[in-house]
């Protein structure tokens, strides 16, 4: 086999229009992917600081940005998403949407607010600040 | 097709949305008022700035929940997780009544204070009592001995306006209470759990309570501190409670889950070993574990 291994070896490796950055650049994460993003929310923006005491701010984060097909060990998401992206990348049915970058996991708040008869009320929420995305 | 139309309308309520105030995005659609189906929350954040005017709070009062918040939670309004408490709810409640000041006897050191009215209305039937305390606050000028030993006497009564039709002879309660001198607050917490118990629970609104403290003074007190007058705001009622909805955080309950060992994938369910036995080697192993 020296003749085609040599003949192998002779041949370029790449043509010669190859661009390797534009070879690279398809292994890159997209610039966009999706993260949890802030969002400093100050109650007295909304005029609600008259009666929610604390926190003076509020940072509920949001998830934004595209989801990259290898959402499976990055984002922990289910096989279904890998088919729904796949039947979107075909385009096998325009209807179908692709994976939302959406949030996985909460964390409560604390709140003190003033009631309308004047008493005052300590309570903590239940899922008021998103802290993880997951493709979906 | 039907996409495109239904990503239009979409974005034409989007429009709508963007323009309203924010506490009309909570309306249910087709215009019906959402405040009842909405977590209290929401509630809140719903009735605030349409809602009906609000009462202002007492300053002693908001300044005492202020720092509770802030052992409680961080400036975020995370809640610290070293807390041990299971309560996700406190509410602080200031007489609506009182008929007059209280004061301190500086010979034998009794706080006498007459009847205070309590309107507990905001307490909603998913919150279950575990604490309540009778709060003092001692302002500045005043220094109560620390080792002072308190016995509080609570008279509860049926309200004039209640409508029970027999009016019910007064309860007399006695309390042991060592109450906590905080220093730094100049609060003094006195226990009145057993008494609001039964009374929170059966949805009663109205407490019509009248307190008589009697301090034993501490004889080493510099005779001083013990002839300067103490004048006592009336106590403010501090209710510990649980909420159980959905909305509320149950901090206690999913730590306790966490500690739970996870299930193995094989040991699911009774399908998985139908003998008897199995199941309970499976948790003697588990137990020894």
């Amino acid at each position: 086999g020296k003749e085609a291994v040599s003949s192998e070896l002779q041949k370029p490796l790449a043509p010669a229009s190859f661009n390797l950055s534009e070879y690279f650049r398809q292994f890159l994460f997209p610039q966009n992917e999706c993260e949890l993003h802030d969002f400093r929310l100050s109650f007295s923006q909304l005029k609600w600081d008259s009666w929610i005491v604390a926190p003076h701010r509020y940072n509920p984060r949001y998830c934004k940005g595209d989801c990259p097909r290898a959402v499976g060990h990055r984002y922990g998401s289910p096989v279904h998403t890998m088919v729904q992206n796949i039947i979107y990348e075909k385009q096998l049915d325009d209807s179908v949407p692709r994976p939302s970058c959406v949030p996985a996991k909460y964390s409560p708040l604390s709140v003190l607010t003033v009631e309308p008869d004047g008493s005052i009320a300590y309570k903590e929420y239940e899922d008021m600040i998103a802290t993880k995305c997951t493709c979906r | 097709s039907q996409a495109s139309r239904g990503e239009a309308q979409i974005a034409a309520s989007a429009e709508l949305e963007s323009e309203a105030e924010p506490w009309s995005l909570l309306q249910l659609p087709g215009g019906r008022d959402g405040s009842s189906l909405l977590s209290p929350f929401f509630k809140v954040l719903y009735d605030g700035p349409g809602g009906a005017p609000r009462l202002q709070p007492d300053s002693v009062a908001l300044r005492y929940m202020k720092r509770l918040y802030k052992a409680y939670a961080t400036k975020e309004g995370i809640p610290k997780s070293n807390r041990s408490h299971l309560y996700n709810t406190v509410r602080l409640f200031t007489p609506s009544v009182q008929h007059k000041q209280a004061s301190v006897d500086q010979v034998t050191g009794a706080m006498r204070s007459v009847g205070l009215l309590f309107n507990l209305d905001r307490v909603t039937a998913v919150e279950h009592l575990l604490k309540s305390v009778l709060l003092y606050t001692f302002n500045d000028s005043v220094s109560l001995p620390s080792a002072a030993q308190c016995v509080c006497h609570l008279v509860l009564k049926e309200p004039e306006s209640s409508s029970t039709t027999l009016p019910r002879a007064p309860h007399s309660f006695s309390f042991e209470s060592q109450p906590v001198f905080r220093k730094k607050y100049k609060w003094v917490e006195v226990d009145v759990t057993t008494l609001l118990q039964p009374l929170v629970a059966s949805d009663k609104r109205s407490i019509h309570v009248s307190v008589n403290c009697t301090c034993v003074k501490d004889q080493l007190q510099a005779p001083s501190a013990r002839d300067s007058p103490c004048s006592l705001v009336p106590p403010s009622l501090l209710l510990y409670l649980n909420d159980t909805s959905t909305h509320a955080y149950h901090g206690w309950y999913s730590l306790h889950h966490k500690r739970s060992p996870p299930q193995a994938p094989g040991r699911r369910g009774l399908s998985a070993c139908p003998t008897g036995e199995e199941t309970a080697k499976g948790a003697r192993s588990r137990h020894r574990r």
